[in-house]
């Protein structure tokens, strides 16, 4: 931010906050600006996540600025804003995953599977929005009636995933062996194997545990 | 085959291979990796008791015993590429941690990245043969992701050309790093350097703590485990007190930092590099967070399309429980999250790998980054995967509170990593240390 705020180009990760320091310096007119999410496009999200970080490293540092200001020393300014920071960190990790995540779609060739890690992508992104609108709200890239348009997209996406999901988590290929689940085997059949593990328990090695006769019988013969 | 799973398979609108092969990375290391997977599920040797009705030793008996068959077997086949050796650890320990693991995981990647090549020639033979057993002794009982605050001293004697090192209060007793109270015969310490009257701060030791040979502790050593924990029952997290305890001067990795002879410290390019593999591990958690995750959702959504519960219409059969929408929006999101955090896991490992190449190439240019970046997305995913790990469990009712459902192990093997290789909040201060600076 300092760096980028002061005119000099920043690179990798953090590169979308040169495009904070090219914004203030070439202001346009607010009519011109439209910056408000279309929920339904995935380009358009990966753009709000980037803009709702940028618009938060700002907000902590200004944080940090005004705290600096009040005499404070520095260590104690950064530990009044940590909340802000560790927000501003926290936008910017899911900044970088939800772009992560949709420039891995570029690399996937076969249609069906394109279409099914899309959704998966966008719901990944619209539920971020879903879970964090008030940022967004307060970036200025969702307005209030857009809320139920979030909640109404997220449930389409659910019906759409719904039928392909056991599909998906069978591509993570994990092994019966592997996963060590009765609940989760492949085949499904989890009822004879969980009463067959239950039996297994030490506590059923005999038909009266030793505790009966220890504690229990003695305590009934007193009573 | 469950009917109801056999129906969901048979709906499904893509192919389910061609998306394993792009998780894998490929169709060849798809076929490679179950290759290697059939290699333990064919082993008689790896069928062992259900270690959910183990005691805490049995299991760590269990693990141990694991392990040493583990590196024989992988020995015996010839897997040795780094890739290869985790799918093969990786079906044997299930979500179970490893005995040794921080042998391989911390151990041998600092001796590689911190060794001069004279120590490279010395340890190396050694760590590989299991000669050296080895474990990373960084936290202390009253220090943990403040590093800088760590109070065991390594004072340099010249006259001896030794290092006496020392654990001069209660507080800076080792404390919790795997394989350290049972397991290992050295440690990699990390204490602060004191040469010529002066501190130079962090610096890490190689320091045998048991014999090799009888395994007996050390004298100045007092070495031991700190008893059972939340899940990591198959580790011996461990404590080290050590009482002035002489190590050659050789025994400092002196890649970077240096003291000579006569004791004066030569600086290292960046003081970042002492902490090079606890960027690894950072870096390698966000892959793990997407294991964790994506085997949580696995058996969450096969369960939730097994089990029927309830009504939708009345009279109606019981629907499956992902017919709900309540389920989808527990569940869905989660699946998401999984192949999100698995595609930025394969970035974060290659991005790794990229700039260390460039760090041993000279090139300090983007360790910054790497540094804010792998902490922060440490931190975001192991918070979002523990919880969502704990959204799975619930989202199976009743028997995801079984260990059955193993998912109760999955959680408590997980979550540790929210505090481990630097407790998350501080991560995501550090992460945000750098993006103020940029």
């Amino acid at each position: 931010y300092t760096q980028a705020s002061a005119g000099q180009k920043v690179s990798g990760m953090v590169s979308y906050l040169n495009e904070m320091s090219q914004q203030r310096l070439q202001p346009q007119q607010v009519s011109a600006r439209s910056t408000s999410v279309n929920l339904k496009d995935l380009s358009s999200l990966v753009e709000a996540y980037k803009i709702r970080a940028s618009k938060l490293v700002e907000l902590a540092a200004k944080s940090l600025q005004t705290e600096l200001q009040l005499m404070k020393t520095k260590e104690d300014a950064w530990n009044h804003c940590s909340i802000d920071l560790v927000r501003a960190s926290d936008a910017h990790c899911h900044f970088v995953i939800v772009k992560l995540f949709c420039s891995k779609l570029a690399e996937v060739e076969d249609t069906a599977v394109h279409s099914a890690l899309y959704s998966l992508a966008h719901l990944y992104a619209l539920h971020g929005v879903y879970q964090n609108t008030g940022d967004f709200l307060q970036a200025g890239l969702l307005t209030v009636p857009q809320l139920t348009q979030v909640t109404q997209q997220l449930k389409e996406l659910l019906s759409q995933i719904r039928p392909n999901s056991v599909a998906l988590v069978d591509a993570f290929d994990y092994r019966d062996e592997m996963l060590n689940s009765v609940l989760g085997r492949y085949d499904g059949n989890v009822y004879d194997n969980m009463f067959e593990w239950a039996r297994k328990s030490p506590l059923n090695q005999t038909e009266v545990h030793n505790s009966f006769y220890k504690y229990l019988k003695p305590l009934q013969s007193k009573l | 085959m469950n009917p109801d799973l056999r129906k969901e398979r048979e709906a499904a609108t893509f192919n389910t291979e061609l998306l394993t092969h792009i998780l894998d990375g490929g169709s060849e290391r798809t076929r490679r990796r179950r290759e290697i997977e059939s290699l333990v599920i064919g082993d008689p040797d790896f069928c062992h008791e259900d270690a959910n009705f183990l005691s805490r030793s049995e299991r760590y008996e269990a693990a141990v015993k694991k392990s040493a068959l583990m590196i024989m077997k992988m020995r015996e086949y010839g897997i040795s590429d780094p890739d290869e050796i985790y799918y093969y650890k990786c079906i044997a320990n299930g979500s179970h941690p490893e005995a040794i693991g921080l042998h391989f995981v911390m151990f041998l990647p600092t001796l590689k990245s911190l060794c001069t090549p004279a120590q490279m020639d010395k340890w190396l033979p050694l760590a590989l043969s299991f000669q050296v057993i080895g474990t990373y002794a960084q936290t202390e009982m009253g220090h943990g992701t403040h590093i800088r605050a760590l109070e065991t001293t390594a004072t340099f004697d010249p006259a001896t050309q030794e290092f006496v090192l020392n654990s001069p209060t209660v507080s800076s007793i080792k404390w919790w790093p795997g394989g350290l109270g049972k397991t290992s015969n050295h440690a990699i310490v990390l204490a602060q350097l004191y040469t010529q009257g002066q501190c130079h701060g962090l610096h890490a030791f190689i320091v045998p703590i048991r014999a090799m040979g009888t395994h007996e502790p050390l004298p100045g050593v007092v070495v031991g485990d700190i008893g059972p924990k939340f899940g990591f029952d198959e580790i011996d997290n461990g404590f080290l007190k050590l009482e002035n305890v002489r190590i050659p001067r050789e025994n400092m990795l002196m890649k970077y930092a240096k003291v000579e002879p006569d004791g004066r410290y030569i600086k290292p390019p960046s003081d970042k590099l002492t902490y090079g593999t606890m960027v690894f591990i950072r870096s390698m958690v966000v892959g793990e967070s997407a294991k964790a995750i994506s085997k949580a959702c696995t058996i969450a959504i096969r369960y939730s399309t097994v089990r029927r519960q309830s009504e939708l219409r009345p009279g109606e059969p019981e629907p499956q429980i992902l017919d709900y929408q309540t389920q989808q929006f527990k569940l869905l999101p989660l699946l998401a999250t999984a192949y999100a955090f698995h595609f930025v896991g394969q970035y974060m490992r290659q991005t790794y790998l990229r700039i260390t190449g460039d760090i041993n190439l000279g090139d300090f240019s983007e360790l910054p980054e790497l540094h804010a970046l792998s902490a922060g997305l440490k931190a975001f995913t192991t918070w979002v995967a523990s919880a969502g790990i704990e959204v799975c469990r619930m989202s199976c009712g009743g028997h995801g509170y079984s260990h059955c459902s193993s998912l109760p192990g999955i959680y408590v093997n997980f979550t540790p990593t929210c505090t481990y290789e630097g407790e998350n909040t501080v991560m995501m201060l550090q992460t945000a240390r750098y993006l103020l600076k940029s």
